[in-house]
């Protein structure tokens, strides 16, 4: 499962490049002041908008659920195929139910 | 999941079998000859890897074996198929135009049955189909659920002059087949009685019916009837996904059939399958080019669905197999691999050799992938007498089945014996299919035919069960088996055809040149002489569309 933190330096290198391309001797040096509130405010913006996405993430695709979580909630739900009115086409409905993989 | 990597998937697909180009195919459809074409339809899903989405796939051979595949026959555009086109059936009509019965899910679910015929009837590929403007022509009956009411049949003349067909269902959990007269294909009658009706079975699926010669080894065409014929029964089990049958007396009169041995009746555990391993919704046909009748299974994968999204593929067709009734026995059925597919054979080795108990024999064929073995298999006397004569030697046949024994590695007196396929030098990944003899309680000796893929591969998505039954021996025979291997499917022939199983298998390491053939004897007392015939198999090349290559196959 990828890191949370692997997320955010991403924003925070977005800005690396930006202040590493020469513009310290930019002319207008003024301009260049008065953009760095607003940069700083974008970065903490991105900042707070990746830590909500990622809380979100948590809360709705925790990977590391017990897998018996997802057979059971799984195992009850019909598949496709019987869903339509036909006999079960697939055998991963077979394993969630039975939690055996040599039984046929 | 097992971490798959595309050269053991790409391995996978097979050289011999029918199987699409891509993506999902199940049931065999309105399979037929026609104009010197076989036509071969199935469930097909164009669009991924699983079911879904279900049209008329459809290919056309010569031979049953070098196919070429066509555009799509019938796709899901009414409303009385728009939620899929499902199974269905060709009939032959006497002045040789077709009609093709088969049900559609309804654009609100409900399962109805529709006609269709060929727009050209002198076009011999069958490419374009006209649905009829009046269907549905059949709706579910009073007393049927509208999701239990599929698959009708190919329809025979009854007495009267009239086609008769029949459409598997339940009432509860009572399997039941029902019985429609038509003239015209476009209006039916309902009959009263049922053809028959089997209690705890669930919905039958896939029904089929048709005659078998008491005394004759050719097919019959579906509506022969008359004092030396008998009457097959086939349904699929939709909740076993088991294709049982029953052999029967069929009285026109009032379209009703009877089990010979009710004990073994249609859809109850102990009666006949046609194959104990992966063979469903089976379907023949009668080849009226060489008087045959033809029987098609689907067989599908024992992988999981991410694997089949994966390589990009899911199931393949058994290779048609001849049907007729074991004469010897008058009790089951022989069911044999169509002789076209000896045309696949390349090089081939004979052996004849001894094999002494505790034995694994590695037998020099090359690459082991694609292979066709004829076998004889013969028990040294002495050893049997002996075992007979021994009353120390535990009877066990009753208790004894394939699936409960413990597979391949438990030694017994007189068995297991047989070949190890699709087996890796060291072993760790092999499927064995052979014979095990056991002494009944009565002295007598019963004879199982089984295959065993518990160690077929290390990949742990994969459902590995071992396959198998009884098969009938009769005084003087010989123990025979023949086995087709193709990649990622094994079917073995007991005894002829009375007991056939067909499995499908994902070896990880046993794949490509490391694909070995192995001959063992496991029993503890009993030596064992084999004579058998290994052949290479070519690849059928079955190929995609295209108007030359049709060309090429109408020269």
């Amino acid at each position: 499962m990828a890191s949370s933190d692997a997320l955010l330096p991403i924003s925070a290198r977005e800005e690396d490049p930006l202040l590493s391309d020469g513009s310290r001797s930019d002319p207008n040096l003024e301009t260049h002041f008065r953009r760095r509130p607003v940069k700083g405010l974008l970065a903490v913006s991105f900042g707070l908008l990746f830590i909500a996405f990622y809380v979100a993430l948590i809360a709705t695709h925790d990977g590391s659920r017990s897998k018996d979580a997802i057979i059971d909630e799984t195992a009850t739900s019909t598949s496709r195929a019987r869903l339509a009115g036909v006999s079960e086409k697939s055998n991963d409905q077979l394993w969630k139910l039975s939690g055996d993989r040599n039984t046929a | 999941a097992f971490a798959w990597n595309n050269s053991m998937l790409s391995w996978q697909r097979t050289a011999f079998h029918f199987q699409p180009e891509q993506n999902w195919m199940n049931d065999p459809n309105g399979p037929l000859f026609y104009k010197g074409y076989y036509h071969f339809f199935y469930q097909y899903n164009p669009n991924a890897a699983v079911w879904g989405d279900i049209v008329w796939g459809h290919a056309v051979s010569k031979d049953l074996i070098h196919w070429v595949h066509l555009p799509l026959a019938m796709v899901a555009d009414q409303w009385y198929d728009s939620n899929g086109v499902w199974t269905g059936s060709a009939t032959i009509l006497p002045d040789g135009s077709i009609v093709m019965l088969y049900t559609g899910s309804t654009d609100k679910s409900v399962q109805v049955q529709n006609l269709a015929y060929p727009e050209d009837p002198n076009d011999p590929l069958l490419l374009k189909w006209v649905k009829f403007s009046g269907n549905p022509v059949l709706v579910p009956p009073p007393g049927i659920l509208p999701k239990d009411f599929r698959d009708p049949t190919t329809a025979w003349k009854t007495s009267e002059g009239k086609w008769r067909i029949t459409i598997g269902s339940k009432i509860n959990r009572t399997g039941i087949s029902l019985v429609y007269d038509t003239t015209d294909f476009k209006t039916y009658e309902r009959l009263d009685t049922l053809l028959h009706a089997v209690p705890n079975t669930g919905m039958w699926e896939c029904v089929d019916f048709y005659p078998v010669s008491k005394t004759d080894v050719n097919g019959l065409e579906t509506s022969v009837n008359g004092p030396d014929v008998k009457h097959i029964v086939k349904a699929s089990m939709d909740d076993t996904r088991i294709d049982h049958y029953a052999v029967g007396t069929y009285f026109d009169s009032n379209g009703t059939w009877i089990p010979d041995d009710p004990t073994i009746d249609v859809g109850i555990s102990t009666s006949l399958r046609y194959d104990y391993g992966k063979f469903y919704a089976s379907k023949t046909f009668y080849d009226q080019n060489k008087s045959r009748r033809i029987l098609w299974g689907w067989i599908s994968e024992s992988d999981s669905e991410a694997a089949d999204v994966q390589k990009g593929w899911s199931s393949l067709q058994g290779i048609p197999r001849t049907v007729v009734l074991d004469t010897k026995t008058g009790k089951n059925l022989v069911q044999w691999p169509v002789e076209e597919i000896k045309s696949l054979r390349l090089s081939s080795k004979k052996f004849d050799m001894e094999v002494s108990p505790g034995s694994m024999i590695p037998i020099d064929v090359g690459s082991a992938a694609q292979l066709d073995i004829e076998a004889e298999f013969e028990i040294k006397k002495e050893s049997i007498d002996k075992i007979l004569g021994n009353a120390s030697v535990v009877a066990e046949a009753e208790e004894f089945s394939c699936q409960n024994s413990g597979g391949s590695t438990v030694r017994g007196a007189l068995g297991p014996f047989g070949f190890s396929v699709l087996a890796d030098e060291k072993l760790s990944e092999q499927t064995p299919i052979y014979f095990y003899v056991a002494k009944g309680k009565d002295s007598k000796l019963k004879t199982f035919f089984c295959t065993d893929t518990s160690r077929s591969s290390f990949a742990n998505d994969v459902i590995k069960p071992i396959y198998g039954s009884v098969v009938p021996v009769l005084k003087g025979e010989k123990l025979t088996m023949r086995i087709l291997v193709d990649h990622s499917i094994v079917e073995g022939f007991g005894q002829g055809g009375r007991t056939c199983i067909t499995s499908r298998v994902y070896p990880t390491k046993a794949i490509y040149g490391a694909a070995k053939l192995f001959l063992f004897n496991n029993a503890i007392d009993a030596t064992v002489t084999a004579s058998f015939t290994v052949w290479q198999m070519n690849s059928a090349f079955i190929h995609p569309y295209s108007e030359d290559v049709v060309r090429a196959l109408s020269r």
